[in-house]
């Protein structure tokens, strides 16, 4: 939407209405991250912003399109909005987007079939010119966010939406993640030059790795290559399908001393926040006995060199697969992350590999489920049948799984996914709370692009209402799976419990998980986690006073004039000279000293006239009252000086 | 491993996009889901 006027501060400031689902509440933070993440955009809760975004439970989803300035902007998340990919696009349409399809150039791109289009919804495919809404110079997206799927509207089984080129049909309509056109108008429109939360990301295509260093100290390197002896053949980010690049780095540990070492360093990172996820692709071709370590060297005033400090070792023994790995820091300070490789005890016929590397200052997300040849179990699972997630200790205590019906469910054709709580130990059980308060388990499909801006993974979030009750019964949904739940036998023979399944029959078609890079390798990578939201179950505060610097902005003083606190009430100070001053509330009058004296010899004259008019009316009125008395009395008399 | 089936609740009841689920709202909002002043039409 063209004028400045609609812009948000890049800090938007936003209220959650007490009507608001707990797990849209969540799924709204996710979202505020992923901004974070992507673009410069932040949000904040208000504190007395002039305008600020309501956001409430209303009878479905919408928002208004860039800020109204009308104070409480309203923007609905209702009942089945509570989805990422909602909740982004209605952000989006308040920081001032329309949807992609209304765009002034659309009809190049797209064909609107009006005969298709329920009766009297013509109006939702309007388009713009370009004095209303600018594309900010970016090409037509058919994967923006914001664009109508085919089907939109449509009065019946024909698309309403044809695309020009018929590979973007079912491209139109996603609802994952930002696509790459709708980050570039997005940081266009609002002048970003850097996200607020991403740090880093390397696939080492490039010659300078990002700007990392051999570290010093050690007694070997890491080299940049396209494969290693004794594996692996290919690199992570492009699997060897581009001739000439295909780049990770390796440690070879078929050569050297038991106890060797190499560093590689990143290049200097600032962070915002106090923790950082570490996400990495790591390849063991090793001896069991070599081994990764991530340390971090943190610069202050008392260590300008940096002193290092040891993160994690990574564990697990070779395998002939780049495994994906995750490791949270915390640090505060200017920093490098460092990567360290030992060579073990042992010969080896292989190393130590990394590629897409990516820090940000998130979450790292807690649980890895990876499904090998994930092509293959879409096509040949039958419908309607699930496969289960291994079992996963939250930090809470509670364990759970996912369930995923990877060739859809008895009720659509869309993979499905289902969160259950399961039984674990049961002295751990025991100590926790039940039915299981506001615990969030998300289900993530990852987009395995190398570039963590890049990726469009698609995920869904429930969360464990504790009053919630087992539709017909008087079991509470979300009540320890040992009361609640069915026995089941795990692959290895353990039995345990299966709470109830709470999650969607739509988490993604086929044809979606098929595109992007959900599969990679042939596999598909789900991160799974839980988090406590019961911080959201209470109403957010208000704020407590309209700031006092904020009611200056609601007065505008005028001639220099300046804002001050008078109390509670702001009030202007105007400006004063010599024998001049302004005054007024806003100072909008001026007076002078010489005005005075004008003033007071004006007012002078017109009292002296005044009363010069007011003597003369009355001579005049005594004199013609005393002739007419006298003519009444005949004549008149003669008045004498009789003693004279 | 083949099990009984637990019971399963769908969040979204079929329904694929915040589209159709304000169709479903019974909302007949401009564009499907964008707020929209007069003095906007006007302005448009």
């Amino acid at each position: 939407l063209i004028g400045d006027q609609y812009l948000w501060p890049t800090t938007v400031p936003y209220y959650f209405e007490d009507d608001l689902d707990i797990n849209a509440k969540g799924v709204i933070m996710k979202a505020f991250e992923q901004y974070r993440l992507k673009t410069c955009i932040d949000y904040k809760p208000w504190s007395g912003e002039k305008n600020y975004i309501s956001v409430f439970k209303g009878s479905g989803c919408f928002s208004s399109v860039g800020n109204q300035r009308k104070g409480k902007q309203t923007l609905s998340i209702g009942a089945g909005c509570d989805r990422i990919a909602t909740i982004e696009h209605e952000f989006l349409h308040a920081l001032g987007f329309w949807h992609e399809q209304s765009r002034a150039d659309r009809d190049d791109y797209v064909t609107i079939m009006w005969d298709r289009i329920q009766a009297g919804r013509e109006h939702n495919f309007n388009k713009y010119d370009d004095t209303t809404s600018s594309s900010l110079n970016v090409p037509y997206d058919y994967g923006s966010m914001m664009h109508y799927s085919k089907t939109a509207f449509q009065n019946g089984t024909e698309p309403t939406i044809v695309t020009k080129i018929p590979a973007f049909s079912d491209v139109i309509g996603q609802r994952m993640e930002f696509s790459d056109s709708d980050l570039l108008k997005l940081n266009r429109l609002y002048n970003c030059t850097r996200p607020t939360t991403f740090l880093d990301t390397c696939d080492f295509e490039l010659e300078n790795i990002c700007g990392m260093i051999q570290g010093q100290g050690d007694n070997a390197d890491w080299e940049r290559v396209t494969k290693a002896t004794g594996g692996p053949d290919t690199d992570y980010s492009n699997m060897g399908r581009c001739t000439g690049t295909g780049y990770f780095m390796h440690f070879s540990t078929v050569s050297g001393s038991e106890g060797h070492t190499a560093l590689l360093e990143s290049r200097l990172l600032y962070p915002n926040r106090n923790y950082q996820c570490l996400q990495f692709f790591y390849y063991h071709s090793g001896n069991p006995n070599d081994k990764l370590e991530i340390w971090v060297r943190e610069y202050n005033e008392a260590n300008p060199s940096g002193t290092l400090r040891m993160i994690e070792t990574i564990t697990g023994l070779p395998e002939t697969l780049w495994q994906l790995h995750h490791v949270s820091l915390n640090v505060s300070t200017k920093f490098r992350v460092v990567f360290k490789g030992t060579k073990g005890a042992g010969s080896s016929t292989g190393g130590l590999s990394l590629d897409d590397v990516n820090l940000s200052e998130t979450t790292c997300p807690e649980h890895v489920w990876r499904i090998k040849n994930f092509k293959s179990i879409m096509e040949n699972t039958p419908r309607g049948t699930a496969i289960y997630s291994p079992r996963f200790r939250s930090k809470y205590g509670y364990t759970f799984q996912m369930g995923l019906y990877p060739n859809g469910t008895e009720t659509s054709k869309d993979m499905g996914a289902f969160a259950s709580l399961t039984s674990g130990d049961d002295v751990i059980d025991g100590e926790l709370t039940w039915p299981c308060p506001w615990m969030q388990i998300t289900m993530m499909l990852m987009d395995q692009n190398a570039d963590i801006r890049k990726r469009m993974s698609n995920q869904r979030s429930v969360t464990s209402d504790p009053n919630q009750k087992v539709e017909g019964s008087t079991m509470f949904f979300w009540d320890n799976p040992r009361k609640v739940g069915m026995e089941v036998t795990d692959g290895d023979g353990t039995k345990y419990f299966r709470g109830p399944g709470f999650g969607t029959s739509v988490y993604l078609t086929q044809a979606r998980a098929l595109s992007r890079e959900f599969i990679k390798g042939g596999d598909a990578i789900f991160l799974l986690s839980m988090e406590d939201i019961s911080h959201l179950v209470s109403s957010q505060p208000l704020p407590p006073t309209t700031p006092t610097d904020d009611l200056c902005t609601l007065i505008k003083c005028e001639n220099d004039g300046v804002c001050v606190m008078d109390g509670v009430k702001a009030a202007c100070r105007c400006v004063v000279g010599d024998d001049w001053w302004y005054y007024g509330d806003r100072c909008q009058f001026k007076s002078s000293n010489q005005d005075g004296v004008v003033t007071a010899v004006v007012s002078t004259v017109v009292v002296f006239v005044v009363m010069l008019v007011v003597t003369v009316v009355i001579v005049v009125c005594m004199k013609k009252k005393f002739k007419k008395k006298m003519n009444d009395m005949g004549g008149g008399t003669t008045t004498q000086n009789n003693y004279a | 491993l083949p099990t009984s089936k637990v019971t399963e609740y769908d969040v979204d009841g079929g329904k694929e996009d915040l589209f159709a689920v304000n169709q479903a709202a019974g909302l007949d909002l401009f564009e499907g889901d964008i707020l929209y002043d007069e003095e906007q039409v006007r302005n448009s």
